[in-house]
């Protein structure tokens, strides 16, 4: 895995042709609202368990 | 029917015209846990038809169609087949004929109870409807299906399986010591720095970064390629054979602001490696 690669997978899911530019950036990061943490932390707990067939 | 985007196609039963028989075979044992299946072959010994019978036949039904299920009994006694194997079968030829069932077997490993035997379902079918010789399939016998049916030439279930602790992976790489040229598939700590990438630089606010791991290291082939017929080409490789998903907090534009969003990337953490013929599926038991 390259970080090529989830860029690729990041832009693919948010079906974007690619990243955004430094303009399009805010000058401070946004804070992450409690619902949105609360929503990646479920996922990162249930990646843990649930596991995919590769190929 | 279970398709979200095919119309079910209503079809008409024209002619019901198989025999069916249901063979069980006893599995206890005749495939340890920690192996894995290359290739299951079902051999069927076909008896040979009568002269007369033959005489008599047209020919257009010198052919039957021997399919091949694999019966699946539920808990509730509900029962479904899968198709595994079919192929047409000479009236005039007579002796072993082998279907491949790897993937009854596979299913029945990963699908059946303890203790519960593989269930195959032989078919014969009428290759042709018409008005000629309409019974001819039912001249098609295999060995074991009558009285007739010798020690022999009963149905055998042939296994060919690999003993994964020779010729699987190991597990995880000792950390820190370099994977030597021609040790043996592990997997190896790989990290992805997102921060030190320009692209994901404000625009991925979660993780930093993540633990990736990769496989590495080589694979034992199996003594003589040709022993198996499987569609596998090339040798075993060592791959990633269990995967996770990452989920990841971005910034995304909208509206002219920013606007945190949870994302999940498949396939992004590799959980486990297994050494495999590329392209072939890695069989695992599956959860409850």
């Amino acid at each position: 895995l390259t970080g090529e690669q989830v860029l690729e997978s990041l832009l693919r899911q948010l079906g974007l042709s690619e990243a955004p530019g430094p303009a399009q950036r805010d000058a401070e990061e946004p804070a992450t609202p409690a619902h949105v943490r609360a929503q990646y932390v479920a996922l990162l707990r249930r990646s843990h368990g649930a596991r995919s067939r590769g190929k | 029917r279970f398709s979200q985007r095919v119309r079910e196609v209503a079809g008409r039963l024209l002619a019901s015209e198989a025999s069916t028989h249901v063979l069980v075979f006893s599995m206890e044992g005749r495939l340890p846990p920690d192996s894995e299946l290359v290739q299951a072959v079902l051999r069927l010994f076909q008896q040979p038809v009568p002269k007369a019978a033959l005489r008599r036949l047209s020919p257009h039904s010198a052919q039957a169609r021997v399919t091949i299920q694999w019966l699946r009994i539920r808990e509730d006694s509900s029962n479904s087949t899968y198709l595994v194997d079919s192929r047409l079968v000479s009236l005039h030829e007579s002796g072993w004929k082998a279907f491949d069932v790897t993937e009854a077997v596979n299913f029945w490993r990963q699908l059946s109870r303890p203790g519960q035997p593989l269930l195959l379902q032989v078919s014969v079918q009428r290759e042709h409807l018409g008005p000629r010789a309409p019974g001819a399939h039912k001249l098609v016998r295999f060995a074991s299906q009558g009285r007739e049916g010798t020690g022999q030439a009963e149905p055998q279930l042939e296994l060919h399986s690999l003993d994964l602790g020779a010729y699987g992976a190991r597990g995880d790489c000792d950390p820190g010591a370099p994977v030597a040229e021609g040790a043996r598939c592990c997997r190896q700590e790989m990290y992805i720095d997102l921060r030190g990438m320009t692209w994901a630089q404000h625009w991925v606010l979660e993780p930093p970064g993540f633990l990736a791991y990769e496989c590495v290291g080589a694979c034992r082939q199996p003594p003589g390629p040709s022993t198996f017929t499987g569609p596998f080409l090339g040798p075993r490789r060592c791959i990633a054979s269990e995967t996770t998903s990452l989920p990841v907090i971005v910034s995304v534009q909208e509206g002219g602001r920013s606007r945190p969003q949870v994302v999940s990337l498949p396939n992004m953490r590799v959980e486990k490696c297994a050494c495999s013929w590329d392209g072939a599926p890695v069989p695992r038991k599956l959860g409850p």
